[in-house]
């Protein structure tokens, strides 16, 4: 079982062997990895460690190898399908957002109940009434949601997603959700970034 | 020194924390927050051995008392002025977001270079065009700038921020910033959300 927070650096190490990839760079040793993420380089050896030992002597890691290693552990090697339920500000910036598309996840479809915004198009992507969403999600195959609407509809839609199919939930609607029968859920809430990062400007750690 | 992964839970204790207050809860032991957010109980009583016992024995720990120190710790016990560089979608759904004022980060200044944009207040907030950034940085007195422009705009961006006075960068223009001269920095990539959310979906431990 991976821990926590190797689970979190792993998506850390992926966005940095793409950009490795794409600059043709083949092999990489723990601590030029270490450097470049500001971590130690035991802790990088320890983690690479929990998905097979790649690394040849004098060479160090494969990095086409840990890539594909990696994805296949976070479930990015294959393509998501994805819906925004709130088409408003933030529901338009995540789903013109081109760093989804490069990782595996497609915007399919939106639902809002605003008739200014429903019948639209954003970046070929069509939004519907909400009142279709169970329609919808088995025609385009929809596996994640993410919910950007007020925190007063949040409860409705839930109840609307139990039994629809949707596998996941990244939910910005500003109140915490548990996991729902079988939906896996994960929470998303931007004044933690902020905190994290007032953390370092108070403790000039950074 | 306070391990990172204890730091990313300390803003998570403090939000449970504080909905505790605004429930009239002045008492909690380990195993009831431990319980709460799916953490392990030794994990929590040694989190918060890291600022000061509070337990009183029977009763537990005092929440408003972890809940001040914790603050201390993530520099939340004041506040902390706020602008948003690029006021589109992204950008007005920050600047307009709730989450942020009830922590203590205020939004009091927009920058745009788009003319159908720099003059329009939204909250309250007056969009300001880019070309007086320094001026307004000063007499509005700014900590903290989110930058919600363009990828190609970043640099541009970062080269009139050093020097501005502004201490601390919280980056979602979608390539990854180091410190820059003395300007603390945070990158936020949503699609890493996503794949902590498919690490779970793919493993079913959510
Ligand atoms: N978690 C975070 O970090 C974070 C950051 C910013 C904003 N937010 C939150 O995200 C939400 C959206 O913010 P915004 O600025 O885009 O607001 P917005 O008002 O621009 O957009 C909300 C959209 O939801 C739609 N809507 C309302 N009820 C609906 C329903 N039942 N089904 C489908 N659509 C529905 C509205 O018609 C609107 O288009 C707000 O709740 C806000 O607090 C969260
Ligand atoms: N990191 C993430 O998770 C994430 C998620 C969604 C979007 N994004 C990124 O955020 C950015 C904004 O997305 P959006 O949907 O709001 O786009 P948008 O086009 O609606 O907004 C961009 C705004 O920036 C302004 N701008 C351009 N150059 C500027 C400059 N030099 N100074 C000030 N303002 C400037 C534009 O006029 C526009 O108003 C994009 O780069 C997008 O890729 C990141």
């Amino acid at each position: 079982k991976i821990p926590a927070p190797t689970v979190n650096r792993l998506s850390l190490y992926l966005k940095y062997f793409s950009e490795l990839t794409s600059q043709g760079v083949e092999y990489i040793s723990s601590g030029q990895v270490a450097e470049k993420m500001g971590l130690n380089p035991a802790q990088v050896r320890k983690d690479l460690a929990y998905f097979g030992k790649f690394g040849r002597r004098g060479f160090g890691y494969g990095v086409e190898q840990l890539k594909q290693e990696i994805s296949k552990i976070l479930g990015t090697h294959r393509q998501w399908r994805l819906a925004v339920i709130g088409t408003g500000n933030l529901g338009r910036a995540l789903l013109m957002y081109q760093g989804f598309l490069s990782r595996g996840f497609k915007p399919v479809a939106g639902f809002d109940v605003d008739p200014d915004k429903v019948g639209w198009e954003l970046d070929g992507v069509h939004i519907y009434h909400f009142d279709e969403l169970e329609k919808v999600i088995k025609s385009q195959k929809i596996d994640i949601v993410i919910i950007t609407t007020p925190k007063a509809s949040l409860d409705g839609v839930m109840e609307r997603l139990k039994g629809s199919g949707v596998k996941g939930v990244l939910n910005f609607a500003g109140k915490h959700l548990l996991e729902a029968e079988g939906i896996a859920v994960r929470n998303v809430d931007l004044a933690i970034e902020l905190e994290q990062l007032t953390f370092s400007m108070t403790n000039k750690e950074s």
